[in-house]
């Protein structure tokens, strides 16, 4: 018989963080033109057992809480990952003054899963 | 963080930060599709195929204004009739290996604020040269070496003309070296003129500059996305 886990609260569950990322932040203003930054979000959170339906679990997933209730010092809980992301596009100068607009996949955190 | 920073650009598709000399206006054909994509809400770019460009209906995922790095022909007396004669070169040296040009399309842009008087609504004819070896200096054009792509007589009453340069631009990078083209504009003959001098070319003194824009599609970018689908 494992240890009762702590309790777990909604604030501490597995779910998207906000995260603005500003490009003057990392220096990139000078040949980004737009957006000047955009929110990127992050995935952040526990993944307790039993895991719920809002969590987005994997079977895998699941049966990983099982085990981690039954050997906590073995085996992790699962991470809390981006399950779903949105692209953005990015206008930009090129090394030749060119202006390019360019679609980027999976740069905005939508929803995390376990 | 260097190394970070390289190893992100390099996921980004760039092999090192940009460093733009000059920043120029942002053409207004990208401003517009940046500013629809960013009012899309996430569902519906779930939904559309990140590797086609809807506005043009072409697969890609970039999509470049290249500027015109060519310089205007003088070639002493100026043929009877011609009012413009440009090399127009575009640096495609840019695009990367793994990029698979989709298209290609050539605005030539004029800056007339109104419409010709009467006396100026003559017409004017267009000739787009592609040229496969390189011009020396003062040697007539047309010339050898210089095949006609593009033949069209127009007024002027737009603002631009806009021409598909994909094959040619596909088989520069495929086939043959890119050593530009010529634009040359002349008056409509019939009427007897000559056209430096008369009013047949007053109105192509707006002519303001040529662009060329390209969509492409990065194979490393896309793989990834028609993989999960």
């Amino acid at each position: 018989r494992s240890a009762e886990p702590p309790p777990v609260t909604p604030s501490s569950l597995c779910k998207p963080r906000r995260l603005y990322i500003s490009f003057s932040d990392v220096g990139w203003e000078n040949w980004i033109i737009a957006p000047q930054g955009y929110l990127a979000n992050y995935c952040l959170g526990e993944c307790p057992f039993p895991l719920t339906a809002e969590l987005n679990s994997t079977n895998h997933a699941i049966l990983q809480t099982m085990v981690h209730s039954l050997d906590p010092e073995g085996t992790p809980q699962p991470c809390c990952v981006p399950v779903r992301l949105s692209p953005i596009s990015i206008l930009y100068y090129d090394n030749s003054d060119n202006v390019v607009l360019r679609h980027y996949e999976d740069m905005v955190v939508d929803e995390c899963g376990c | 963080l260097s190394l970070q920073e390289s190893l992100l650009l390099k996921s980004l598709g760039l092999s090192t930060k940009p460093s733009p000399k000059t920043h120029g206006p942002v053409p207004c054909v990208l401003w517009r599709i940046f500013q629809r994509r960013k009012t899309l809400p996430s569902t519906s770019k779930d939904l559309g195929d990140a590797c086609r460009v809807e506005e043009f209906n072409v697969p890609g995922n970039i999509i470049r204004v290249f500027a015109d790095q060519g310089h205007f022909i003088h070639n002493g007396q100026p043929p009877r009739l011609l009012c413009l004669r440009k090399r127009l070169y575009f640096n495609l040296s840019v695009l990367e290996e793994d990029e698979r040009l989709t298209m290609a399309q050539l605005e030539i842009k004029f800056s007339h604020n109104s419409y010709p008087s009467p006396s100026q609504g003559q017409g004017l004819e267009l000739r787009l040269y592609r040229s496969s070896r390189l011009a020396l200096q003062g040697t007539p054009a047309p010339e050898r070496g210089q095949k006609l792509l593009v033949e069209r007589s127009f007024v002027q009453l737009h603002k631009s003309l806009v021409f598909d340069l994909s094959g040619v631009a596909k088989d520069w990078r495929t086939h043959s070296r890119n050593l530009g083209l010529i634009l040359e504009i002349t008056e409509s003959s019939g009427d007897g003129a000559s056209a430096l001098g008369s009013g047949g070319c007053t109105s192509i003194n707006s002519f303001l500059d040529t662009s060329l824009l390209v969509v492409t599609l990065s194979q490393q970018q896309c793989r990834a996305s028609r993989r999960r689908r």
